[in-house]
């Protein structure tokens, strides 16, 4: 049918992936000759477990082949793929080499059909067998993408039974005479199939013949793998195309002739289908590992798992304080050990407990931050201040509830509020903020400091007034007896009366009087 | 083995060489 179904969702049957045989041996090869009718046909009918890790679609003469439209013959490219069982696969243009309908070789996605409907097998990551018509949207899927897949004619059995009408009417384009396409499903000729069995096995089959003088139609060929218990299958390439190799070296009879007509030549074809070794899933075990006999293992300790893409640390997970990682647990910032299971010793803090703490005076380091957490009285980042006044606590955070504003112990925050009270004869009222025990002691030291210093005072002050009365009545005594030594003198005492400048008469100078160094 | 190339005489194909699908 020539339309494309770019979107949604088109008919087809996924098989989810066998559980793994454990020593599951490689590729089992049956070689046959059955009568069909009144022919005797030959074949082989190969089946290989564990699809997902043992068979793979390549392209001729290796990767680039499609692109480069190279042909190759199936030993050619069996032979460097390694494989063990090889047929030829999907269909291609026989003038241009060019190959047809969708190809993903390895995970790699090689051609795309656009949507053309024709029937299709392939695996995806997770191993589901896929098995019929697909959108090209379901081509491109990247949840679970294909990496194993290639077009064929004909669906032949979907879910158990012939599918073969169905697929006339989905994969040939009604307008078109479908003469040619009955014919290609009727005529007798060397076929290729592809698909896969109950237990999800792989399933090859390859019929030798040549077309309408040997081999079977594509209803012989249905039935005969429904009696291999064949559950999904498609048809492959057929005609001089069919071609069998084992171990690299041709085993069935191409129906092409070689140049000398003689001769019977294997045809250089497209794609090829391989069963290998089992192979690993990615084949680089994810970068962590060695592929040993399709197996991954895994580099180093911790990587688990088939692909070696697990990390694991053990069943303490890192005790959830770290991430485990190749080298192994990497813990959390203020944990340390192999399981990250230890607090960061006292005095460290940080990545691996590489950082010291800074805290003093007692105060408890943070061992994630390596912050300080600081006991009452003292504040700052490595709580080596004390609070200031009017703060007490934990970092000072608290503020003393002291009457009169007074300050409290900083660690206990307990007031020393006393009102002391002095002399009353001096000193006022001196509010004194103590501490109570100190209060009390202070208080005694006070009362005995305000008696002492009253008692000092006052002496002082009588002492001082006994000084002053001393030297007043010393005065007093000196002064009058200068008087009386003064009366019997020379001279008198005049009061001086310089009125407006001038003397009075009587009062001018008297002889004598000069001499006199008494006068005033 | 030397086989030698076909002659690519025996083409068994789904749909004629004549013309290409067209497409709808």
């Amino acid at each position: 049918d020539c339309t494309r179904v770019r979107a949604g969702s088109r008919e087809h049957e996924s098989w989810p992936p066998a559980r793994a045989t454990p020593g599951a041996r490689g590729p089992t090869v049956r070689t046959f000759v059955s009568h069909f009718g009144d022919r005797a046909v030959a074949g082989h009918l190969t089946r290989a477990a564990e699809p997902l890790r043992t068979f793979s679609v390549l392209e001729p003469g290796g990767p680039g082949g499609c692109a480069s439209r190279r042909r190759a013959t199936v030993e050619d490219t069996a032979r460097a793929a390694g494989c063990g069982v090889a047929q030829n696969g999907g269909f291609f243009r026989v003038d241009t080499g060019e190959c047809l309908g969708n190809v993903v070789s390895d995970g790699r996605l090689v051609s795309n059909a656009g949507g053309l409907q024709n029937a299709q097998f392939g695996i995806r990551r997770d191993g589901t067998l896929v098995t019929g018509y697909l959108s090209e949207e379901e081509l491109l899927d990247t949840e679970n993408p294909f990496v194993q897949l290639l077009s064929g004619v004909v669906w032949l059995i979907r879910n158990g039974s012939v599918y073969i009408n169905e697929s006339q009417a989905a994969e040939c384009d009604e307008t078109q005479e479908t003469g040619s396409f009955s014919k290609f499903v009727t005529v007798m000729s060397a076929r290729t199939a592809v698909g896969h069995d109950r237990k999800g096995q792989l399933v090859l089959l390859q019929v030798d013949g040549q077309t309408e003088q040997r081999g079977i139609n594509l209803w012989e060929m249905a039935e005969f793998l429904l009696k291999q218990d064949v559950v999904n299958a498609i048809n492959l390439d057929g005609g001089g195309s069919a071609t069998f190799v084992l171990n690299g070296t041709l085993a069935s009879y191409p129906s092409d002739h070689c140049q000398d007509s003689m001769w019977r030549c294997p045809r250089h074809v497209s794609t090829v289908v391989c069963v290998h070794e089992p192979r690993c899933q990615p084949p680089d075990c994810s970068g962590h590992g060695t592929c040993v006999e399709g197996h991954c293992q895994c580099t180093g300790r911790f990587w688990q798992g088939a692909a070696c893409d697990e990390l694991d640390c053990g069943p303490s997970n890192c005790s959830w304080h770290g991430l485990c990682t190749e080298t192994g647990c990497r813990c959390e910032a203020g944990w340390t050990g192999s399981n990250c299971s230890e607090a960061c010793p006292n005095g460290s803090f940080g990545e691996d407990c590489a950082e010291k703490c800074q805290c003093q005076n007692g105060a408890t380091c943070d061992p994630v931050q390596g912050t300080c957490t600081c006991p009452p009285g003292f504040t700052g980042d490595a709580c080596v201040q004390e609070c200031s006044l009017g703060w007490h606590g934990p970092g000072c955070q608290r503020p003393c509830e002291c009457e009169h504003q007074c300050p409290c112990d900083p660690q206990t925050g307990n007031c020393s509020l006393t009102r002391a009270t002095a002399l009353n004869s001096i000193l006022s009222q001196v509010k004194l903020c103590l501490q109570p025990s100190e209060a009390t002691t202070r208080t005694g030291e006070l009362s005995l400091l305000t008696g002492t210093t009253w008692l000092a005072l006052t002496l002082a002050l009588v002492f001082l007034l006994l000084i002053s009365m001393v030297a007043n009545v010393s005065l007093l005594l000196g002064s009058r007896a200068r008087r009386s030594r003064h009366l019997d003198g020379a001279y008198v005492y005049h009061s001086l009366q310089e009125m407006n400048g001038e003397l009075l008469a009587s009062e001018k100078e008297q002889p004598g009087d000069a001499q006199n160094p008494f006068k005033d | 083995l030397g086989s030698g190339a076909s002659r690519d005489d025996d083409l068994l194909l789904p749909y004629p060489r004549a013309r290409s699908r067209p497409v709808r």
